[in-house]
């Protein structure tokens, strides 16, 4: 467990480091992926609201976090909601795979063979760290339907940090527009992108702390819930 | 509105110290000095550790007649104006429609934030130090009680804030989402706050907060180990940890996830 945590600590270099990780990321998403098309069209639809809006997502980050430490919260108490908020809220969690009882008490129940549940607290509580303006980029990107692409980037990356454009698969970055998005969206996450030739540089800056990782935890469970349209 | 308020303060005067945002107005109450606070230890490795202000203060649960009065120092702390600018420019064609990514559709949105001049208020420590040697607390008050039930919580106290002088109106402004080709646009919500000197509202917003003077924005605090006979320490240095001494601090912690996202937890990289 350790050194496995050592090694997807985000450092400076390019962004190809952090593909060690995206196996790890992809299988804990698996309880995405294997969501029946319903399931999983019903809970991007109350993700699309919850990414933006911050309230709502500081309080899901709060109430998962109760429950994980063994905890029963209940929605009631968290007064700064209105009471629209908390039903959204209760829906999510209903969707998540959480019991939600009348009086707004959640709790959690047996865990099966797949764990919906925590694949949706590691999901959120990396959301919920990102600085403000993230979610709401990230939401752009997914109506552009970028995220896929945005996954692939540490693979695609050279040790150098260089992306080839040309690549069908980099199209993304090729489009001015699109790619100002995803430049200002991977700024905030401390990862540097900048056009260099007929390439793009992909870099980790200086101490990047945690947000390269948890922007690419986030792409993931994003792209695992939208292969509904597969 | 007023969570993100505090926190985009903090972390233009403050990034990467010890400042805590105060989170809701409701808190802002209970962050008296020597208040206590509880700190709940972070369940995965990048999160921040979580606050939660006990409506009581050391002095509630010190034995009898062991009251600790605090010196309270003042200062100037800063006058806060910050000035942010908004989301990325430009429109976007896309196969399904056009999106606009900002409320114009062209050029940066400009706000301003201020608070005004902000003081601070805080322990005096070497007073606090004389005064705390030889001070017990009762572990079997009914509010200890339950910190040590839950075992993964540290006990804090509140040993400096940070206030306004000032009216100030906290106003949120929603960048509205545009349905084009039959999709929607981005939608943010912009926090803006400004000194109330005229009594003016902003009228382009859809939600406004009015806080008096004076409110606590942001707090400081000093974690506690507390021993099992109710003598406590202050720990001063960011690397000694608080908590109870019955509970070992690298002891497991009664966390329940996947086994299959283990290596994020907090426990795996601390």
């Amino acid at each position: 467990g350790n050194s496995k945590a050592g090694e997807l600590m985000p450092t400076e270099g390019p962004l190809s480091s952090l593909k060690h990780g995206m196996l790890l990321m992809e299988r804990n998403f698996r309880p995405f992926v294997e969501l029946s098309g319903q399931h999983q069209a019903a809970l991007w639809e109350i993700l699309w609201e919850i990414l933006v809006e911050d309230e709502l997502l500081m309080a899901l980050g709060t109430v998962l976090d109760d429950v994980f430490t063994g905890g029963s919260p209940r929605l009631t108490a968290l007064p700064e909601l209105s009471r629209g908020q908390r039903r959204r809220l209760a829906t999510f969690l209903g969707l998540a795979g959480l019991q939600v009882r009348e009086d707004l008490l959640v709790a959690r129940e047996a865990r099966g063979a797949l764990d919906l549940p925590s694949a949706v607290h590691f999901f959120i509580s990396a959301l919920a760290e990102m600085p403000d303006k993230a979610p709401a980029l990230m939401g752009s990107c997914c109506k552009l339907h970028m995220v896929p692409a945005l996954c692939h980037l540490p693979q695609a990356t050279s040790p150098d940090g260089f992306l080839a454009l040309g690549d069908p698969s980099l199209a993304v970055l090729e489009d001015a527009q699109r790619f100002e998005i995803v430049r200002e969206l991977f700024a905030l996450s401390n990862i540097s992108l900048e056009h260099a030739g007929s390439a793009v540089k992909a870099v980790i800056m200086e101490k990047p702390q945690y947000l390269p990782l948890l922007l690419y935890i986030i792409l993931n469970g994003l792209c695992a819930l939208e292969r509904r349209d597969e | 509105m007023f969570a993100k308020a505090t926190r985009n303060f903090l972390r233009d005067t403050d990034p990467g110290g010890d400042l805590i945002p105060v989170s809701s107005l409701n808190d802002s109450d209970k962050s008296q000095l020597l208040s206590l606070v509880v700190k709940k230890k972070k369940f995965w490795c990048w999160q921040r550790p979580k606050y939660q202000f006990l409506s009581a203060t050391i002095n509630d649960i010190l034995t009898e007649d062991q009251f600790l009065n605090p010196v309270v120092l003042e200062s100037d702390f800063v006058k806060y104006e910050g000035k942010f600018e908004d989301m990325v420019k430009g429109t976007i064609e896309t196969a399904l429609g056009r999106i606009t990514l900002n409320a114009g559709g062209t050029g940066l949105v400009e706000s301003q934030s201020s608070f005004g001049t902000l003081q601070k208020q805080e322990v005096d420590l070497h007073q606090l130090l004389r005064e705390s040697v030889d001070r017990m607390i009762n572990l079997k008050s009914p509010l200890l009680q339950q910190v040590l039930e839950r075992k993964n919580e540290v006990l804090c106290i509140l040993t400096q804030k940070i206030v306004t002088t000032q009216k100030c109106v906290i106003s949120e402004h929603i960048q509205i989402e545009e349905k084009c080709g039959g999709m929607v646009g981005l939608k943010t919500k912009r926090v803006k706050v400004s000194v109330s000197e005229d009594g003016n509202v902003t009228r382009d917003s859809n939600v406004v907060l009015e806080i008096p003077a004076p409110t606590t924005i942001a707090y400081g605090v000093l974690e506690l180990y507390v021993k099992q006979d109710g003598q406590f320490e202050f720990c001063l240095l960011r690397e000694k940890q608080g908590g109870f001494e019955q509970e070992s601090p690298d002891g497991p912690i009664d966390l329940d996830t996947g086994e299959l996202i283990f290596p994020f937890m907090a426990d795996c990289v601390d």
